[in-house]
């Protein structure tokens, strides 16, 4: 068997910048994230020293550290839900029965060096208000169809359905301290807490911050 | 997109010169979102005394460096004159899609040389 050929100059570049693989050139369009923008926004240090708006938090700024979201991490990614083209039509609802829906994050891109500081799921509903509030259980799915789902991973009470509904993942979904797993299936239920219209998931994200610490450098040593 | 550089000697003393990236010029503007460029900048000049010692744009010489442009200075030719690079970096952020269309903000140290040095 032939070796495989050596990456060439600019795979090499793209290796030194922590890019695994040679771009495979124009993305499928999809907006950026509003949370994104922000969060670009808040970290560019050029943007806050050339832009009209100087930032006072330029000054500030913690290495390796996103402030907005109160975590260690130099790499934040927001995952849109692989799930959701495959997702089957609702079936009608029996009464007091609301559906589970599958949701998956593809994980593959992050790296084994990585640390995971921050796992937060995102879900869009669309629903008519229920005054007594929701209950989200979060269960591991299995893979295929009628396989089934696991132990519950996190419960929590949601109040209102007008903002996005957020999950904190690490330490529910995979444990902290460990590498981010390939992929992630979860089975995502929201149940009114009284009678009341099922809600329906409109879209469902993954906004994930890791720390990798070959791309931080330890804090300046004081001079000899 | 480069401040004219420097050609052999005299030339000028070590300092920090203008250097745009800009993204689309190097291919990259279909994955990267933003920004579309940044200031990277440059060093170059020369290390030849009295600049060596000064210190330009504020980064104090290394002793090995003054030394080296004494030594030149002595006997020019002998080793050469230290080397005018980056002393100072700072980061940037840069925000693409990724091979799996996730949208990924990454923080870049030591991208933009903010001081250069005799070294």
């Amino acid at each position: 068997t032939r070796a495989p050929a050596p990456p060439g100059p600019a795979a090499a570049l793209l290796q030194a910048l922590g890019l695994p693989d040679v771009h495979r050139g124009a993305p499928t369009p999809r907006s950026v994230p509003p949370v994104m923008w922000r969060l670009f926004r808040h970290r560019d240090p050029q943007e806050a020293r050339v832009g009209p708006r100087r930032m006072p938090q330029e000054t500030t700024l913690r290495p390796c550290h996103v402030e907005e979201l109160g975590v260690a991490g130099n790499i934040v990614r927001h995952i849109p839900d692989r799930g959701a083209p495959t997702r089957l039509p609702e079936p009608a609802w029996a009464a007091g029965q609301c559906p589970e829906w599958t949701v998956v994050f593809d994980l593959s891109a992050v790296e084994p060096a990585e640390r995971p500081s921050r796992a937060r799921l995102e879900l869009r509903f669309a629903a008519v208000e229920a005054p007594a509030g929701w209950e989200l259980s979060i269960r591991q799915a299995a893979e295929g169809q009628g396989a089934g789902a696991g132990p519950v991973l996190l419960r929590q009470a949601v109040h209102t359905l007008g903002t996005p509904v957020r999950a904190e993942l690490l330490g529910a979904a995979w444990s902290r301290n460990t590498s981010a797993p390939r992929s992630v299936r979860l089975a995502v239920a929201l149940r009114p807490r009284a009678p009341a219209a099922c809600a329906h998931l409109a879209e469902a994200s993954l906004l994930l911050v890791t720390l990798d610490p070959r791309l931080c450098h330890p804090l300046a040593r004081p001079r000899r | 997109e480069a401040e004219p550089a420097v050609s052999g000697s005299p030339g000028g003393a070590c300092r920090t010169r203008r250097l745009y990236v800009s993204f689309r010029e190097v291919g990259w503007h279909r994955w990267v979102i933003a920004p579309r460029g940044f200031l990277a900048n440059y060093c170059q000049g020369q290390c030849a005394l009295p600049a060596t010692l000064s210190g330009p744009g504020g980064s104090p010489p290394l002793n090995h460096a003054v030394l080296r442009a004494l030594m030149h200075a002595a006997a020019p030719g002998a080793g050469g004159l230290p080397c005018c690079v980056p002393a100072r970096l700072s980061p940037i952020s840069v925000l693409f899609f990724d091979n799996s269309d996730n949208v990924v903000l990454r923080h870049y140290e030591d991208m933009v040389v903010d001081e250069c040095g005799c070294r």
